[in-house]
């Protein structure tokens, strides 16, 4: 099971079609201050299904658009797809390769999508489920998050610690 | 589901003195279930004491101090259960050089069965890199990526200009 | 008092547009005083856009941006009543290096008529120093303090050895 | 108006007789993680009349005493002495020099004294208001708070609003 491939257009500040490869072991991604690195982590945990705005730094939904800047026109649609290798056959799929795709239209219309063919959200989130590689509250470690987890609630602290029992 | 928490609970604890450390040389930690409640209710205390100090009490510990403690929860808990990918967001801020290498020399022990992305301002870290992404904004307000080879992403990092390579 | 306040205010928003200029280029900012209010209990809302972006809502913004836009707020609080002394303890821990270069050039110019006290791992901020100490634990536990030349703190800061100078 | 000299002995992790002399322009502070940096800014803090013990990072007020480490033992008192160069006559007191020195015994003694001569805390809180030099929300800034004037409640901004007018 392992991230192969993530295409990002329309969302948050890429614009563009863009292309990124991901390999095995450590990809480090760096850049200026608001060039975009926790937009492309913001897409990953949106493609996975992460619903919470306020997790993706949004008021509402549709900020994850593409909403123009100085040299570019907003867009309508926010697309992020991501392929996964069925390394080790953990996928409840015959695939080896498996597509997750998620679209957001100015409409406020969603689309998702396995392989190219529609299903549901909660389709795309079962896939997840099964595997382990569900976006947890800790897959993904930002600093407040660290803190959090000694100052924090003890019930944040106990829900960590279910979930890898 | 109660022996089930309770044997997991105990892995970790190991895993969390180990991990511990690694990190703060000379230090000791250790995770306690409070016994008074029922082990799938009761809260999870946290002792930690750098090398060299006396039992700390967590407030008093630096930040620095507190991210690592709180990383190296993290790790003892993933290594129960590994996840197949994990992302970090800029976590090693708070961390001086040294720490940063430890921090970065676990995540390239641990990344042999794990892909991690992991977003960073930190040159210690890129060095770390399987493959490294810079995120740039030539564009006004469009991000894009491209891969680059760690000295030029030095510069890059630092001035958001692709380097030409 | 209310015309002492918003006489204040307007100077402390005149103050924020142009320390926010000069942080982000091409960018721009305001303050605004919601006016259905009472001044002496009214919101204070910040609008802030960084260079070549849209009209951008603060929660979108990436980390080092809210950061700089917040010490902008706070250096035109500070440019209309200068306290003798300040202190900023890694608040540059964020900031990639060009914006840890603004940063630091902003407290030399202030530095004129103010005493400001910098804690920082950084190497860039270490630079704008006029007088440097650093913090050391030889002794387990226990922390001197030892003031250093630029080039020997830069090997001080990494490893906490006292350089021998 | 300004700061001088900073004396530390049995505070925090200070255990023995720490001096820091301090100069105009900008004083930078360097060292690992956990080695006494931010414990610093806290005896400046302290030494001034802070009394909230969470701004300290204790949970009450006597962790402020050297509690002892694996090379020392704990001490019975913390004290902190700070002198202040009266440069353009804004204490209203008719000295040159003026030295405030705060104690605390592990018997929950507190003593205060200006230039030697015992005083209560209110004194000491009375000669910074009438400088512009009491230590308020601002004259410390740390990330947590800077994220907070942008994010936080709105009559947290305005305070320091107000505190300019
Ligand atoms: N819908 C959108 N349309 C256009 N731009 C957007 C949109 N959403 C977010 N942005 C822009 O993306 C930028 C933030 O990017 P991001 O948070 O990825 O930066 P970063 O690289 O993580 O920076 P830092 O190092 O400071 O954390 C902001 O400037 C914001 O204006
Ligand atoms: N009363 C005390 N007695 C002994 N040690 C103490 C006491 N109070 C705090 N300490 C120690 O001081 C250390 C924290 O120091 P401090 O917060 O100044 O670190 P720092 O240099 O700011 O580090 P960082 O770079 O991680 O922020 C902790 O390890 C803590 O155990
Ligand atoms: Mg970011
Ligand atoms: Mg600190």
């Amino acid at each position: 099971m392992k991230l192969a491939e993530l295409n990002i257009v329309g969302f948050k500040s890429f614009a563009k079609k863009t292309n990124l490869l991901l390999h095995d072991g450590m990809t480090v991604i760096v850049g200026p201050n608001g060039c975009g690195k926790s937009n492309i982590v913001d897409a990953i945990r949106w493609v996975m299904g992460e619903q919470k705005s306020n997790v993706l730094r949004s008021e509402k939904m549709d900020n994850v658009i593409f909403a123009g800047s100085a040299s570019a026109k907003p867009v309508g649609m926010a697309e992020v797809s991501l392929k996964i290798e069925n390394t080790r056959n953990l996928l409840p799929v015959d695939y080896a390769e498996v597509v997750i795709t998620r679209r957001l239209f100015r409409s406020g219309e969603s689309q998702y999508l396995i392989n190219g063919n529609q299903c549901r959200l909660k389709d795309i989130m079962d896939l997840f489920m099964d595997t382990g590689m569900a976006i947890s509250s800790y897959s993904v470690i930002e600093l407040p998050q660290v803190e959090q987890l000694l100052n924090g609630k003890p019930e944040e602290r106990r829900k960590i610690f279910e979930e890898a029992a | 589901a109660r022996e089930k928490f309770i044997s997991t609970f105990q892995e970790i604890q190991k895993n969390f003195s180990e991990v511990f450390k690694t990190f703060f040389e000379g230090g000791r930690a250790s995770l306690v279930l409070r016994e008074e409640e029922d082990p799938l209710e009761a809260e999870i205390d946290i002792f930690a004491t750098p090398g060299g100090k006396k039992l700390s009490s967590l407030p008093l510990m630096s930040g620095g101090e507190k991210s690592l403690t709180a990383v190296s929860l993290l790790f003892a808990i993933y290594l129960v259960k590994p996840s197949p990918f994990c992302i970090f967001d800029e976590v090693d801020a708070p961390l001086d050089d040294v720490n940063v290498e430890r921090f970065s020399r676990a995540l390239q022990e641990y990344s042999q069965n794990t892909q991690f992305i992991v977003v960073t301002h930190n040159k210690l870290t890129m060095r770390a890199a399987n493959q490294l992404y810079g995120v740039t904004m030539e564009e006004k307000g469009v991000s894009r990526v491209v891969s680059v080879k760690f000295d030029k992403a030095m510069e890059y990092a630092n001035e958001g200009q692709i380097p030409a390579g």
